[in-house]
């Protein structure tokens, strides 16, 4: 096996290990030491780190940006697609002037394995795995679904209580590490400005509330300015996507990530369900990845000027 | 390793709020083994699950007998897993 010798050689168009992954992180901080450094925020249930990559310009504890791929393992588009972002950002610095002014005054995190136990079980055991890997005591079943593990409406109907579901809250919201490690992040932080979770499939971007019908107070900006995003991705292949709060666009869904942050005061809470071909749901063959993270940079970058022009 | 040969992944498209509700507890009926990939936003818009070959029939049965609309959007789940373990060592080489 021919192993890449650095980011520029680095396959973005095909599915990657997690041992990939973590090395493309690697050498990624070593090319460009004066932009990008890793922050391990804790560790997996079954000891792998949880890496995030800083781009930073300097200052100190400067108002900031959280993009997370992959809490839901076996949407390996999400991964791949934060692989080629990471690249993206380091690229386009100093070359595109919005991306620039942005990183200029503001900090980007982005956690690309976020569920690296659920990754490795992809690869090596069940390709269909999309929870943690965490035992549950008393039970066969294992993991929890990350996506519900929140202490925001933690444990209401939208989440199942069964550990063998899908969507199984946990015994306690954050009882994951792979959400607690983020949850201790954010708080530790204090100035995270917008929180970003990108899934897969289906085609939306969604707001907060999950638990609740009720809007959030900043409803009326985070619906235009979710317009103005998936506009802005369909400019490219013209790929449609829904928006609007997760209880209206998809479901009920108790205990979610952008419900907390959201709850947090981090006002620019999102998630993503990226494209769906609409003939292998989150199998998505390997020459959409490009496609899919090139349409979804331009909602990003959409995201990320917005709150860098409307300071709070 | 686990794999799914057989394994379908069915779209189902509720017509009315009645197929709606029917939907919204599929993941409950424990005996389907249903893996729900894409779960129920509104009428008219699809479902889509993942079957295992031991429960297809039942399923399509239960489908059937309450009038739910459906097509296969995956004939083989292995085989697509197939396809991209080769892409993937293909692209390593």
């Amino acid at each position: 096996l021919v192993q890449p010798r650095n980011t520029d050689s680095f396959d973005y168009a095909n599915y990657h290990t997690l041992s990939e992954i973590y090395s493309f992180q690697d050498m990624l901080v070593a090319e460009n030491p004066n932009l990008v450094s890793k922050i391990v925020i804790g560790q997996s249930y079954e000891g792998r780190p949880l890496n995030v990559l800083k781009f930073s310009t300097g200052g100190s504890n400067r108002p900031a940006i959280w993009i997370d791929t992959g809490i839901h393992s076996r949407e390996w588009v999400t991964q791949a697609s934060g692989l080629w972002f990471a690249k993206k950002i380091v690229t386009d610095y100093g070359k595109d002037s919005a991306l620039t002014a942005i990183l200029n005054n503001m900090d980007i995190f982005l956690e690309i394995a976020t569920n690296p136990d659920g990754y490795y079980f992809t690869h090596t055991s069940n390709r269909m795995w999309r929870k943690t890997r965490k035992p549950n005591p008393g039970n066969s079943c294992y993991g929890v679904d990350p996506n519900r593990n929140w202490d925001a409406g933690f444990g209401l109907p939208g989440a199942s209580t069964n550990p063998c579901s899908e969507t199984y809250h946990g015994p306690s919201a954050h009882s994951e590490s792979e959400v607690k490690s983020i949850v201790d992040f954010v708080k530790s932080h204090g100035n995270i400005k917008t929180f970003i979770s990108i899934h897969s499939y289906s085609q939306m971007l969604l707001y907060p509330c999950g638990y609740t019908t009720t809007p959030v107070k900043d409803q009326a900006e985070l619906h235009s300015l979710a317009e103005k995003a998936i506009t802005d991705l369909a400019s490219l292949y013209g790929t449609r996507y829904r928006y609007g709060s997760i209880i209206n666009v998809i479901y009920q869904a108790s205990g979610s990530t952008v419900d907390w942050t959201y709850e947090q005061g981090i006002k620019y809470s999102y998630t993503f369900e990226l494209r769906d071909t609409g003939s292998y749901g989150f199998l998505l063959p390997a020459k959409q990845i490009i496609p899919t993270a090139e349409e979804t940079w331009l909602a990003l970058m959409a995201l990320m000027d917005h709150t860098y022009k409307n300071p709070y | 390793k686990e794999t799914f040969e057989g394994h379908q992944v069915l779209r189902i498209v509720p017509k009315n709020e009645l197929q709606l509700a029917l939907l919204k507890n599929l993941e409950e009926i424990v005996e389907f083994e249903l893996d729900v990939w894409m779960g129920v936003t509104g009428v008219s818009y699809p479902v889509d699950v993942r079957v295992p070959p031991h429960t297809l029939e039942t399923f399509k049965s239960y489908l059937d007998s309450h009038d739910l609309e459906y097509s296969t959007m995956i004939e083989d789940v292995q085989a697509i897993l197939d396809m991209e373990r080769e892409q993937m060592k293909s692209a390593a080489r």
